[in-house]
This record gives C-alpha cells, structure tokens and sequence, in this order.
C-alpha cells in the first residue's frame, strides 16, 4: 500500500491512498483503503492515510476515529495518533501518516517498520524505514 | 507551517536483513516521491495535485504494492484499490477491484471531481475508467516475479493449512 496526505498554501487538507491489497486475497475482499474514514480520511482538522491490516484498520474506523479524537478531546495530531495505534488497533496491526491544519506531521506505527518520509516548509526532512 | 506532506509505502515486517543496496534503494525511491510532492507544494500547488502525483509515482514503481508491482490475488489476478479526500470540502472518491487501470489514485480523483458517486466497484469502475479514458493496461503490467513469489508461497501454506485443520483459513480473516 502506498499513501501520500498533505497541506498547502491554501490551508487545504488532502488523503490518499493506492493498494494491490493482500497476497492471496479472494471471494472479492475489499480493505480499508477505498473505505472512506477508514483507510482514507480528511476532514477540517486533519488528513490520514493507514497502511497495515486492512480488517483491522477498518474495524476501528481509523481515519475518522483519528480526526474526531483531535477535534472532540480535543488533542493534537500526535495523542490521536498514538489511541488508535496503542489504544484501538493491537501491536502488529498498522502504520499511519497524518498531517493537521497547521501543518504537523505525524508518520507513527505499531508495526515494525514502515516504509515513510516526509517534508515540510520549516525545513523538515526525512526518509525512514524502522524506528 | 505553510506547506506539509507526508508519505508512505507500507507498514509491517520488514526484514533489517535486506542487503545495504536494497535498502538504499527504497531510501532513494522515497526520497524522489517526498520529491515530487515538495516541488508541487513549495511552487504554490495543491496539496491534491501532490498528492495525486506523489502516489502516482509509488503506483508506477514496482517496490511498493501499488500499481505496478501490485499483490497477487487467490486467482492470480491483480486487483486494485484507491480513494483520495479533500479535507474542507469533504469530498471524496474511490475504487476498488480495478483489474485494467495503470493509476488508480486518478481514477479514484476522477470519481471525486466528476461523478456525484464516491465509490465505484468492479464492473463498474472499468466502465467508469473507459468514460473517464484513463490510461488502461494488461494484467502483465502488473506482474513482478518477487510478488510472484509470494503468492505462491501463500498459496502453498494455505494449502497446508487448510488439511491440517479441515478448515480454509481459519487464522486469517480475508473478509
């Protein structure tokens, strides 16, 4: 699965997201990628794209479970991220990217590695595979 | 901050054991996705623009199980998803189980910019491909032989699996 979320100049928020799916999927199982709220989400507050367990991912509403936990909390990008991946979703399960309306970031697992990278106005940069 | 983006090109057990080139080819292919979005996003672009552009890139390069290089499926096809969502307009669109679509992230802009739909399946996402003329390829595009490999790995512990217990996978929900 590969993702790509980000903010622009014009404070718009957008999510991605693009898969072949499982290996040896069948009997036409669909994952969380094209659920909207789930693998993919973006709202006012924040954008989200998830990698990992499809069922899992979906089961937990990722996206949107991300986004209302920042707006009702409220928390900021990085507590919302860290429920769902240590409180909803079980060790092994997922990995996720978010960037807020201010532009913070968030690139967080519980996996053991995630292919990631990100980028940012202030100069931010980084490219990284494990922790 | 004025401009952010962030990508990914999958999580789970990925082996330190990979030699050095390997890694720094994915380092490498990172680095230009991350590229590409910070072009569009530094020049005053959309974040919906980089972000179509940035996954495209992923889905064309066979590393990443996107596009080319895409998992095999039980039958040894190649089924594809995507969605993309605007966060202040809430709008959104996605597909699933596209089999012919070489960049499904487009497909997927298209139905959120031209279609009062949101998610197209199947059938109905090739019809909506051949409205949409979008660039369409064999399933052989999406062939790698390290996904090919993989799969019938899968296929053969399935197959172990299934006459130990008299069950078809039952440890592995497939939904």
């Amino acid at each position: 699965t590969v993702g790509c979320v980000a903010l622009d100049k014009d404070g718009q928020l957008v999510a991605g997201t693009s898969t072949g799916g499982m290996t040896n999927k069948r009997y036409g199982r669909v994952g969380d990628v094209p659920i909207i709220g789930s693998g993919t989400y973006a709202s006012e507050v924040v954008a989200v794209s998830m990698t990992g367990w499809g069922e899992r991912i979906m089961e937990a509403v990722s996206g949107h479970t991300v986004s209302e936990y920042m707006k009702h909390k409220p928390a900021t990008l990085r507590e919302a991220g860290s429920y769902l991946l240590r409180e909803v979703l079980n060790p092994g399960d997922a990995g996720m990217i978010a960037v807020d309306k201010n532009g913070n970031t968030l690139m967080d697992m519980n996996t053991q590695g995630m292919f990631r990278g990100k980028a940012d106005a202030d100069g931010n940069r980084e490219v990284a595979i494990w922790e | 901050k004025e401009w952010a983006i962030v990508i990914h090109g999958g999580a789970g057990v990925i082996s330190r054991e990979m030699p050095d080139s390997t890694k720094q080819a994915y380092r490498e292919d990172l680095d230009e996705a991350l590229s590409i979005g910070e072009t569009i996003l530094k020049d005053g672009g959309s974040s919906v623009d980089a972000v179509e552009q940035v996954i495209n890139y992923l889905e064309n390069n066979p590393k990443f199980n996107a596009g080319k290089g895409a998992v095999f499926t039980h039958d040894g096809d190649h089924e594809l998803d995507a969605a993309i969502m605007m966060g202040h307009s809430r709008n959104a669109g996605a597909v699933t189980g596209v089999r012919t679509v070489k960049n499904p992230i487009s497909l997927a802009r298209l139905v959120m910019e031209n279609s009062k739909h949101i998610l197209f399946a199947g059938e109905g996402a090739e019809q909506y491909a051949d409205e949409m003329e979008v660039e369409r390829v064999n399933q052989d595009y999406f062939y790698t032989e390290r996904r090919y490999k993989a799969w019938r790995r899968a296929i053969k512990n399935s197959d172990a699996q299934s006459s130990a217990s008299g069950l078809f996978y039952d440890k592995d929900k497939y939904g």
